[in-house]
């Protein structure tokens, strides 16, 4: 699965996720990403996620409106998304990971699995990791 | 204000021999998807445009480096959403379609869905003009290779996902 989510300087959001499944899947067998409000969701009132991991543990927590609802709640992106990513470890024993933009531009990467790939560019500054805690 | 655009290729147990194209596929869409908000762009425009870039790279599980489900074929899924509007597109199970995310703003834009599955997604995608690709363009060697592996030795959906599979 790939994602992207942004805010651009008048301070609208977007997400956008795209996957081709797992392997050897059922045929018709669909996981969380196109599903709204867990591979994916958006809304400038709160900000933008885009969801990646083991797709049934996703759908089962709503997790890209579980993060937003956090954020909501008044948590950072970082918070919000170690708090939805915990509590779907703990809830559907499922590992993931979500990438989070609010639209005041705060941005975090954050994952539970082995690894996730990331990079995000702010102010012409581009970041990436691999690794947890990078 | 400023701008940022955030991506990601997937979260699993990456193995060493992808680490390397990974990162670097994820910080050539980041680059690429900036370079629409520098301009001016929207960010719907950037996470499209950043996404695409992802389904190009046959290094990552969408688009041109798709998984094959037990049948040998590719399923894609895909959803995209602007938050200033609630605007949603998405699509599932769609077959031969080289960027499902902009089939996905499509069916946003052009309908008053927000999903469309299988044959339907492939019957829209026609009637706007979406051009196909054959199922060979979408698959890698290592994934057919890694598929037939699969479907020799282990019976199923591989489930250990938080070790083994990816998403």
């Amino acid at each position: 699965t790939v994602g992207a989510v942004a805010v651009d300087r008048a301070g609208n959001v977007a997400c956008a996720t795209s996957t081709g499944g797992i392997r050897n899947k059922m045929v018709g067998r669909v996981g969380d990403s196109p599903v709204i409000g867990c591979g994916g969701y958006a809304d400038n009132l709160s900000g933008a996620v885009s969801c990646t991991g083991h797709g049934e543990s996703i759908l089962k927590v709503t997790l890209a409106r579980l993060i937003l609802s956090h954020i909501e709640q008044g948590k950072s992106v970082a918070e919000a998304s170690q708090l939805a990513l915990q509590y779907m470890g703990d809830r559907v024993k499922g590992a993931g990971g979500a990438i989070v933009v609010s639209p005041s531009g705060q941005w975090s990467a954050t994952f539970t699995t082995e690894r996730m790939a990331w990079a995000a560019v702010e102010d012409g500054v581009l970041w990436y990791g691999l690794e947890p805690n990078e | 204000m400023s701008a940022v655009l955030v991506v990601h290729g997937g979260a699993w147990a990456i193995p060493n021999d992808l680490a390397q194209a990974s990162v670097e596929g994820v910080k050539a869409a980041a680059c690429g998807g900036f370079a629409v908000l520098k301009a001016g762009g929207s960010a719907l425009d950037a996470v499209e445009a950043a996404v695409m870039g992802l389904e190009d790279n046959g290094v990552f599980n969408a688009g041109h480096g798709a998984a094959l489900n037990t049948d040998g074929e590719v399923e894609l899924d895909s959803i995209i959403m602007d938050g200033r509007t609630l605007g949603c597109g998405a699509v599932s199970s769609v077959k031969n379609i080289a960027h499902p995310v902009s089939l996905a703003r499509a069916v946003m834009e052009k309908t008053s869905h927000v999903m469309l599955t299988d044959r339907g997604a492939n019957l829209f995608a026609e009637s706007i003009g979406v051009a196909t690709v054959p199922t060979e363009a979408l698959v890698t060697e290592l994934e057919r290779t890694e598929w037939k592996k699969n479907k020799t030795y282990m019976a199923g959906v591989v489930e250990d996902f938080n070790a083994q599979a990816h998403d």
